[in-house]
């Protein structure tokens, strides 16, 4: 029921494997196997057993140890602790590799060109209204243009006008 | 076919994060 | 029976479970192997105290193989079972978890479609935003043309504005009026001229 860390889940099991694996080489069977040498030296035996066990459990207890030193095991489980109980609340099976690289790239780089896009649309819109501005400025600009183009042309056509006056002043005055 | 696997699995877990680097540098440049 | 590679949690661990418990499997068996071989000489160097001892190194060496083959016997059953728990209680990714550099698949899941879409938009995007600076360029490319062709006619209509200016300043408020006037003037001059002369040849 409790949920025991997997660091201590791994020492129970290797401490019940231990135990079970003495249970069933127990002195008495040792003794059977022996059973000569028991009946020539009952107490060498039995120390001989207990130096058996002892070492057998020591040698593997030291081996997982270094298991663990050496993959920083105990940092990786709990680390995986961590993980397992930050996504317990999550029920269906999660996502798994596909097997096909760019198939999976996709989500990883997808909110980056998330991003990118979401930039993209404001400097377009940015500059569209800026555009926008421009054009306006651009049509007063040109009725301008053209309402100066009227001006001077209505005053060339004055002195148009009046270089006729001239000429046909002129014309006057020269008569005979 | 285990060496296969923990390469696998390696690239797995590195390689999206340097191929992300490489386009995040890839969008800025394009932005800029 | 298909193999599970694991392959998950060899991206976790970096090395696959099996593996890991194979480098236990035969670490322990090594030390029992180890363990029982120290146990057989301490028995053959005691032995070797017992005076006129019956029991040969061939005897002690089959209790030894004896025993051991017990032992291997229920040491294979119970790491087998240990195997079992260790990869689907300790090794093991659970279903339903997903490792913290694929948070990504879950925050935002893409498909490819759509990944291909978006780079699309983005593409997309892009032309329009090119398109944009161009219109820029072209607007104020137009701006500095009128600006220039304003001065121009400014400059022209100043010109004008200058010349009647200069007419005002020397008593002719309007050229045309006063030229029409000299028209007329010159005309009666005329007319009154042609009327002498008319008169005198008449004398």
């Amino acid at each position: 029921g409790t949920t025991m860390s997997r660091v201590e889940l791994l020492d129970t099991m290797v401490d019940t494997f231990l135990e079970k694996l003495v249970a069933a080489g127990s002195y008495q069977r040792f003794t059977d196997c022996y059973k000569h040498f028991y009946q020539l030296q009952p107490e060498m035996t039995q120390r001989i057993y207990d130096k058996f066990v002892s070492q057998l459990q020591t040698s593997i207890r030291e081996e997982i140890s270094e298991i663990k030193e050496e993959g920083n095991l105990e940092a990786v489980l709990n680390s995986l602790d961590r993980i397992v109980e930050e996504g317990k609340e999550h029920q269906e099976p999660a996502w798994r590799p596909s097997g096909i690289p760019e198939k999976d790239l996709c989500s990883t780089v997808a909110p980056y060109l998330l991003q990118q896009r979401d930039a993209l649309r404001r400097h377009v819109q940015k500059q569209e209204a800026k555009n926008q501005e421009l054009a306006s400025a651009v049509l007063a600009g040109r009725r301008q243009v053209e309402e100066l183009q009227q001006q001077v042309q209505a005053r060339q056509q004055a002195w148009q006008a009046l270089h006729r006056e001239q000429r046909e002043l002129l014309s006057v005055l020269r008569a005979p | 076919f285990d060496e296969i696997i923990v390469d696998i699995a390696t690239k797995r877990k590195w390689y999206p994060r340097k191929i992300l680097e490489c386009v995040i540098r890839t969008l800025k440049a394009q932005l800029e | 029976m298909s193999v599970d590679p694991m392959a998950y949690e060899a991206q976790f661990f970096g090395f696959t479970p099996q593996t890991c418990l194979l480098r236990i499997y035969i670490a322990f068996q090594d030390y029992l192997f180890e363990v029982m071989q120290a146990v057989e000489q301490v028995i053959l160097k005691k032995m070797e105290g017992i005076p006129d001892c019956e029991i040969s190194p061939i005897q002690i060496r089959k209790c030894t193989e004896k025993f051991l083959c017990f032992m291997k016997g229920r040491f294979d059953n119970l790491f087998g079972k240990m195997e079992q728990l260790f990869l689907q209680l300790i090794l093991r990714i659970p279903a339903n978890i997903l490792l913290p550099e694929d948070k990504c698949q879950e925050t935002h899941p893409c498909t490819e479609e759509e990944f291909h879409l978006l780079r699309k938009e983005i593409e997309e995007l892009q032309e329009r935003y090119k398109t944009e600076l161009c219109t820029k360029q072209a607007l104020l490319a137009e701006l500095e043309e009128q600006r220039i062709v304003q001065a121009k006619l400014k400059e022209t209509l100043t010109l004008f504005d200058e010349l009647e200016n200069i007419g005002r300043a020397h008593g002719t408020s309007d050229f045309r009026e006063s030229l029409v006037s000299l028209v007329q003037n010159s005309r009666k001059l005329q007319n009154i001229r042609d009327t002498v002369e008319q008169e005198s040849k008449r004398l």
